[in-house]
């Protein structure tokens, strides 16, 4: 997807705030690219979006919506 | 529903530390109240303000710095509000949106307050899009309740709220003393649209009188009809006029010559007086809280009343239209409302005026409708500028499903709020 300069960081960071995607713990800070499609995925799912796992623009444009500061418990692997 | 935790106790205190500059206080502090009574109507809590010391919720509004709080917010959008789970008790608005009540503009905060003490409560986010308890703000909803899975979530929590158990001490009886000897009358139909008197009470709660009743008006729809006299013990009927004034907490009843002052439900001592320094058998009386005055109406004139000053009367009554342009004389009701306007009821026709005391555009319009919650007998013209009155609309009065929900305040002071609702009875 032709993304802006700090999309995916904002999704990236979006995703990690509300608890769709988790750092791991013991490993170095990049996550892998198969846990933020997954993450992605969950978010999409919970929002009632298409699961595609890519950051089209109607995932994008959910991420922008105001909303409460806690985080949400949409995707099981995280959740546990 | 997603449950993040509970508290041990069911009868909870709260604090409203400071509130958002974009609304009127009152406004903000009935939207705050609406808020906890979404949760008390339908789980067994209650909720009591306390205005200094310790509080187990307590609710406030800071921005991206704040001296209590890690958790900064980001300016207006994106993160609204957040709150902490039982048993911590804070709830953290963002003070740089545009909190609003009764409009699709801005943030409406009663919303957000309800959904913050979701998690207050120990409630987390919901999977349906459309619960209270959804992550994302889904806009202002006139008609707002909460969804199956909000209630299904905190009844999880703490149990269905059923009458039969309520607390003894929490049971607020109505008064026993025998009630003002009314001449039996019938009850009215709110659907007549026509009203003796309009009132916005203690906590925001908007009263209908009419005949020897009263009843109260919200967005969802209208309570039981109540004898006058079953609230305010020793009231009679067919009043002239009332008037709550948040300056004083003192509400005024006027009927003939005489006048009655109450605080919430108990009369004040050496009242009823009678009235010597206005005309007797006045015909609306509001609270204007850009002065802080109360003005008094009969006919084509208005008397403008300090309740803590000695008022010189002398040159009075003035003509109401020199302050209030395009009202009608002999109005039935006046009251200034949640939403900082300030409405006359007149028949069964309604105007609504701006800050300036200007007859908005699209007025008169149509009591029974757009207050009483009933369905149009003609077609209803609405304003050019297509804004409706804050009440629901459309639907027929339904009376069979009516919650009591008059808060009895008879021994306590007006400092502590109790917002428990009597359950469901028949009226």
């Amino acid at each position: 997807w032709a993304l802006g300069p700090g999309e995916k960081e904002a999704a990236v960071d979006y995703l990690l705030q509300y608890g769709y995607l988790q750092k791991p713990l013991e490993g170095p800070d990049d996550l892998r690219p198969e846990d933020i499609i997954e993450a992605l995925r969950a978010f999409q799912e919970a929002s009632e979006l298409p699961v595609s796992g890519q950051l089209d623009d109607a995932t994008r444009a959910r991420m922008r919506q105001p909303r409460c500061g806690l985080e949400d418990p949409f995707n099981q692997k995280t959740h546990k | 529903y997603l449950l993040l935790g509970r508290w041990r106790k069911k009868h909870l205190t709260f604090r409203i530390l400071n509130l958002p500059s974009t609304l009127p206080s009152y406004t903000a502090r009935a939207a705050l109240l609406q808020a906890f009574q979404y949760w008390s109507n339908v789980a067994p809590l209650t909720f009591r303000e306390v205005k200094a010391g310790w509080a187990d919720i307590r609710l406030s509004f800071h921005g991206r710095q704040s001296p209590y709080c890690s958790n900064a917010f980001d300016g207006p959008g994106r993160v609204l509000a957040h709150a902490d789970i039982p048993e911590l008790g804070s709830v953290h608005f963002d003070e740089d949106e545009l909190w609003t009540e009764e409009t699709y503009r801005g943030v409406n905060l009663r919303i957000i307050a309800a959904h913050e003490l979701g998690h207050a409560l120990g409630l987390g986010h919901s999977r349906y899009t459309q619960a209270l308890m959804a992550p994302v703000y889904a806009g202002y909803r006139p008609h707002f309740k909460l969804h199956p899975d909000d209630v299904a979530g905190i009844q999880a929590l703490y149990g269905k709220k059923s009458p039969e158990i309520e607390d003894e001490e929490e049971e607020t009886e109505l008064p026993t003393v025998p009630q003002v000897p009314t001449e039996p009358s019938p009850m009215p139909d709110p659907c007549s649209g026509e009203v003796d008197a309009m009132m916005l009470g203690p906590r925001g709660k908007t009263y209908a009188f009419k005949g020897n009743y009263v009843w109260t008006v919200t967005d969802s729809g209208l309570g039981p009809l109540f004898q006058v006299s079953a609230l305010w013990e020793g009231l009679p009927g067919n009043l002239d006029a009332a008037v709550y004034s948040p300056r004083t907490q003192w509400i005024h009843f006027f009927k003939g010559d005489k006048v009655w002052r109450y605080v919430n439900f108990k009369m004040s001592p050496g009242f009823p007086k009678k009235l010597n320094r206005v005309e007797p058998n006045l015909d609306a009386a509001l609270y204007w809280p850009l002065n802080k005055k109360v003005f008094l109406f009969k006919g084509s004139g208005y008397w403008q009343w300090d309740e803590l000053a000695q008022t010189d009367f002398s040159r009075y009554p003035k003509p109401t239209k020199g302050l209030f342009t395009g009202v009608p004389d002999q109005p039935s009701g006046a009251m200034s409302w949640r939403d900082g306007r300030v409405y006359f009821f007149k028949g069964k026709q309604y105007w609504r005026l701006n800050r300036q005391l200007r007859v908005e555009k699209g007025y008169p319009r149509d009591i029974a409708h757009n207050w009483m919650h009933c369905r149009p007998q003609t077609p209803d013209t609405t304003p050019s500028d297509g804004d409706t009155t804050s009440s629901a609309t459309g639907t027929t009065l339904d009376t069979t499903s009516l919650a009591i929900d008059i808060t009895l305040n008879t021994d306590r002071s007006a400092r502590d709020t109790i917002l428990d609702i009597t359950p469901s009875a028949t009226a």
